[in-house]
């Protein structure tokens, strides 16, 4: 039975993308069969991954607007455990296209439904605001990872988060729980860093992974070359990181 | 009259708050009369300047879906010649409510129109998405500044950026220029912010602005205090970049 995580945080940069290649990447090298979703008009998570958006003819976008299975969307990436459904920058209107559609909340998680034997993991990169396609997400999910950036207005965010989170759970997604909160672009010198990880202990207890992602340029340069951190640097900071959180995860499983 | 200017980009975290509240700042510093309308449902420049957004009665969602006059909403700020139109956490949705509004990508545009002879600048936070609060924003201003985090994913985003200016200026404002792409996050030991400049400068040429804003730790402390860079720290190099920002626009007002 597939795990299915989303990666949400309506905080714009706070690593949603770089989270949602790198944790699904771990997960793949770790050898669960993973499906990372680009659920971002962005297409970051796309691109960051090797793949050109704008050559691609079907996407997400098919998903979510018509009745393509699937099947027909996903691609392959350069790690055997890794298949990607990829955004296409023709997305910034689908948010208004998908209003007048029955069931409008509810297109992502019916069209993952029948891969659920499938994946070990499906993994969901969100786009940063709290509109439809993050509703689509969140309520699609088992579980939302909160990507939590060591700043201030990050912080501030997380309350609104926590709201939406739980009207999801109410309207749409009973079961739905927080996979946690994870740190980010966490550096060691700034007293900022530290205030936020110790709020965020404070707020979220024992739900704040221990790994904590430290400021690292290598993470910010493996996208430029297509690859996830663990091909382009496995021995940086940032893929150690991201290789301890994937530990963490596959740990979850056997007790939540 | 005033020059109405958005601060706009849709890749998230690229530093538009952090603009639009220092440049808003220091043209007040310059004796300008500034007025910042927060549009993000985040409400981030607003706490930045030091309000607590759960305990406004009023804000910009009154503008946007009913017709309170902007007048009623305006609020002073630390700096004489800097208002705030503030935002509260209630705007979430307020994309949604203002779809069957007649007139919906102009509901700004007419909210600031009596206002314009009484500031001599209004600049305008936009959140992280191209949606129908982003539209009203860009449909209101007569330039758009574009804050450029020097990270790859932020230059990818340039070019739907660039699309969707295109889109409003030919449907909505004819006149709309670019202001200028204003580097943030600038990092001097990093090659990848020299190639994010270098690709800038190529794309972009004299609408890149001069002034750089550095990686500065200030930055991000300041809104904890709920000041702008120049109240918390006007010696830091974050304080002198967006001093040197404001220069710019102002000489930008006598050439374009
Ligand atoms: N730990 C880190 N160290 C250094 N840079 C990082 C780190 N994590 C992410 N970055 C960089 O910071 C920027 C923002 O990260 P990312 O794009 O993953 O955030 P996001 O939340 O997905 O953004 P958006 O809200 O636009 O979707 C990117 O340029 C990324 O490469
Ligand atoms: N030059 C800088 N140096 C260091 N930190 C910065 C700088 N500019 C912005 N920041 C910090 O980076 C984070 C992102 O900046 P900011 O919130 O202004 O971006 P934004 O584009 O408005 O984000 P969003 O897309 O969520 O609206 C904030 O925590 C801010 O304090
Ligand atoms: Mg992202
Ligand atoms: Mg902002």
């Amino acid at each position: 039975m597939s795990r299915v995580i989303a990666i949400a945080n309506q905080k714009g940069g706070v690593g949603k993308t770089t989270t949602a290649i790198n944790l699904a990447a771990s997960l793949a090298a770790a050898e669960r069969k993973t499906l990372l979703l680009d659920l971002d008009p962005q297409a970051n998570a796309t691109s960051g991954l090797g793949i050109d958006a704008k050559k691609l003819r079907r996407s997400i976008y098919e998903l979510l607007l018509a009745d393509t299975p699937i099947q027909e969307v996903i691609l392959p990436t350069s790690l055997p455990n890794l298949s990607l459904v990829p955004a296409n920058a023709d997305m910034p209107a689908a948010d208004i296209a998908m209003l007048p559609l029955a069931g409008r909340e509810l297109r992502v998680r019916n069209a993952i439904h029948p891969l659920r034997g499938a994946y070990d993991y499906i993994l969901l990169d969100c786009p940063p605001s709290l509109g439809l396609i993050t509703v689509n997400g969140i309520a699609a999910a088992d579980s939302v990872l909160v990507p939590l950036q060591c700043e201030y207005y990050a912080l501030e965010g997380i309350s609104s988060l926590h709201t939406t989170i739980a009207a999801i759970r109410q309207r749409l997604n009973p079961a739905l729980f927080l996979e946690g909160v994870l740190l980010t672009m966490h550096d060691r010198r700034t007293n900022l860093s530290q205030q936020v990880e110790t709020e965020a202990r404070k707020h979220f207890g024992d739900r704040v992974f221990a790994t904590v992602v430290p400021r690292n340029v290598r993470l910010s340069e493996a996208p430029s070359h297509g690859l996830p951190i663990l091909l382009y640097d496995i021995a940086s900071p940032g893929a150690q990181a991201y290789l301890n959180l994937a530990k963490e995860v596959i740990k979850n499983e056997t007790t939540s």
